[in-house]
């Protein structure tokens, strides 16, 4: 999961909130920055949420979620023996290579 | 999937393991000894090299390793084994006589047992057989389902002179073996109590159940009970595809069984196993001539249907192996290639060889394909003492063959051993290594294993780490034996304590490319090698052909 410090823009090294920073830039020119500095962060957020989404989910595109629902059962398993193949060796594989 | 071509899946074919000349094969089936031939029989399918339209394939051979390819024993020509003849078992009877029990599936594709003899029982070679006409002798009792009643195991004698049978099944989750009595196999009394069940392991299929002595490491017959006798079950799980034993007590009076260990009963994942690789369906059967037990293994394939297509045959069988119990430990069994393969060793080499942590040594002996190696290794002391005298050092509690990256990653004391179907820059290699770690209260825990992850480029073929814990007793050095023929390599840790079967399909090292390494991937151990290799012959496995009646016998 990666972490929200990570994200931040270089270029912020200073601490935002500290009052050096308020006395020194007039008040119009101050609210600009903050918008893209918001505009940015919630940028970012929603990257990391998607990307969450995506590990927790294991990359499950609804064409994986049919990949599932039409797994063939081979011969052997439908006459009624165990699997003689390897095949869903390599379907569990694939999913886990998506994730 | 990989580019295969003809050059290299021809090579893959095996030198002295038992094959049929083309298509599917898998189960052992009803393997015997009979007036001077050791006869064996097999689920094949004589159309394609998948599983299906399956028939009774049949060899046989003086020694169990030079096989002769019969007509087919049986093939589905009745209501009750139209939809194939399955696994079945061979019971010699008290006038030494043979019956044959096998799973039919049926028109109807249900599961039924079915009685069959030799028709001609003068004819040593069994060519001949008769279905008995009032088959099937069993179907699917009540709370079992029509495809999950299969593979009836050989018979053995009750203590008031019946015969008596098991069947695996399942019911729900639960794996069960359900108990059947007769007195002339073709009318059966079930029991309503399990020689055993085993909760949350599915299906048992090709079950087998003998004795072993707790004493002697010969074979005992199928019916031997006693106060110096331990039984063992198997079962093939048909969910893991996993052959699983136990060791326990049978008790005749009321047909049960009793593990020693609950906690590693057949079926559970830490339970035992015959083979930490690949090997399903295994069978074995009394040597009555030499007084042993033969374990048969159905190696099936790690590459793809299409591949097995391509190359237009599927599966090996295992070197038949010796089975008895360990006999100092007395918590496992010990499985040995029989003696009959040493038959095919041609020039041997020794070698004396001490690696340094973190080398790789050619072994300088020729084509590489088809070697039988044993080997013993000992590690220096004072490394020893580095890891085990101090108690700073932790223990190793997380080791495991398959979860731990294989012969990449290195240890204190491990991985070393061979690296066989080798190709020279390495590209290609199949470790099998024993790794070395502080186990519980800082006694040494021993692991023997085969990484077959980098064992072919291809990218269409299951290449596992596979292997397990072996047993190594105070002053015991550690040895393995290892028998490499082609696409399959057999390894034996300590004696047979632990064994793996790998099935690999190098691209690159194969014919005269083949290459063997040593090598001591540990941090700080130095390692001493003493081993013996030998070329191995090929077993000519053909087809019969009357001169070969003449055919000296093996003793």
């Amino acid at each position: 999961m990666a972490s929200s410090e990570s994200l931040l823009p270089v270029s912020s090294q200073q601490d935002p909130l500290s009052d050096s920073r308020c006395d020194s830039i007039p008040e119009s020119r101050k609210r600009r920055p903050i918008k893209v500095h918001l505009a940015v962060y919630s940028g970012f957020l929603l990257i990391a949420l998607y990307v969450t989404l995506i590990i927790t989910h294991g990359g499950s595109s609804p064409k994986n979620d049919v990949n599932d629902d039409t797994t063939v059962e081979s011969r052997a398993r439908l006459a009624g023996v165990s699997e003689k193949n390897n095949e869903h060796i390599w379907k569990l594989s694939n999913d886990l290579k998506g994730e | 999937a990989f580019a295969w071509n003809n050059t290299v899946l021809s090579w893959q074919r095996t030198a002295f393991h038992f094959q049929p000349e083309k298509n599917w094969m898998n189960d052992p089936n009803g393997p015997l000894f009979y007036k001077g031939w050791y006869h064996f029989f097999y689920q094949y399918n004589p159309n394609a090299a998948v599983w299906g339209d399956i028939v009774w394939g049949h060899a046989v051979s003086k020694d169990l390793i030079h096989w002769l390819y019969l007509p087919f024993a049986m093939v589905p020509d009745q209501w009750y084994d139209a939809n194939g003849v399955w696994t079945g078992s061979a019971t010699f009877l008290d006038d030494g006589s043979i019956v044959m029990l096998y799973t039919g599936s049926t028109d109807k594709f249900e599961q039924v047992q079915n009685l069959a003899y030799p028709e001609d029982p003068k004819d040593p070679l069994l060519l001949k057989w008769t279905k008995y006409s009032g088959n099937p002798v069993l179907v699917a009792p009540p709370g079992i389902g029509v495809k999950d009643f299969r593979d009836p195991t050989t018979a053995w004698k009750t203590s008031d002179g019946k015969w008596r049978i098991t069947i695996g099944s399942k019911i729900n989750r639960t794996g069960v073996s359900i108990i059947y009595d007769t007195t002339d196999f073709k009318t059966y009394e079930k029991h309503d109590t399990l020689l055993h069940q085993v909760p949350n392991t599915g299906m048992w299929e090709c079950i087998d159940f003998y004795p072993v002595s707790k004493t002697k490491d010969k074979g005992l017959d199928t019916s031997v009970n006693g106060p110096d006798v331990k039984h063992i079950i198997k079962a093939s799980m048909d969910d893991t595809r996993i052959d699983h034993y136990a060791i326990g007590t049978y008790h005749d009076s009321n047909a049960t069984w009793v593990p020693d260990n609950p906690s590693i009963d057949v079926g559970i994942s830490t339970g035992l196993r015959y083979d930490y690789g690949k090997f399903y369906a295994s069978k074995t059967f009394y040597d009555q001539h030499k007084g042993r037990r033969i374990l048969w293994g159905w190696i099936g394939e790690s590459d793809s249907e299409a591949a097995d297509v391509q190359k237009g045959w599927s599966s090996v069988q295992g070197i038949p192996r010796t089975v008895a119990l360990d006999t100092k430990t007395g918590k496992n069994l010990v499985q040995w290639p029989v003696k009959e393969i040493e038959s095919l060793r041609l020039r041997r080499k020794k070698f004396h060889m001490k690696v340094e942590p973190g080398t790789v040594v050619p072994v300088d002996l020729g084509p590489a394909a088809q070697l039988d190696i044993e080997a013993e290794f000992k590690i220096k002391k004072d490394d020893l003492e580095v890891v085990f005298g101090d108690d700073s050092v932790e223990d190793d509690k997380e080791f495991s063959c398959e979860t731990s990256g294989g012969a990449t990653v290195r240890g204190a004391l491990g991985p070393f051993g061979f690296s066989v179907l080798a190709d020279q820059s390495l590209s290609e290699q199949t470790p099998v290594y024993f790794y070395v770690t502080k186990g519980k209260d800082s006694k040494l825990k021993t692991f023997f294993c085969t990484d077959t992850s980098r064992s072919t480029i291809a990218n269409d073929v299951v290449k596992p780490v596979y292997g397990s814990f072996v047993p190594v007793l105070k002053g015991e050095k550690l040895t393995m034996r290892i028998l490499v023929d082609h696409s399959i390599v057999e390894g034996f840790g300590q004696g047979g304590r632990t064994c793996i079967t790998s099935r690999v399909y190098p691209t690159k090292a194969i014919y005269g490319a083949t290459k063997l390494f040593l090598f001591n991937n540990a941090i700080d151990a130095t390692i001493t090698a003493s081993f013996k290799v030998w070329q191995m012959n090929s077993a000519f496995i053909r087809p019969f052909s009357a001169d070969d009646l003449g055919v000296p016998s093996s003793t």
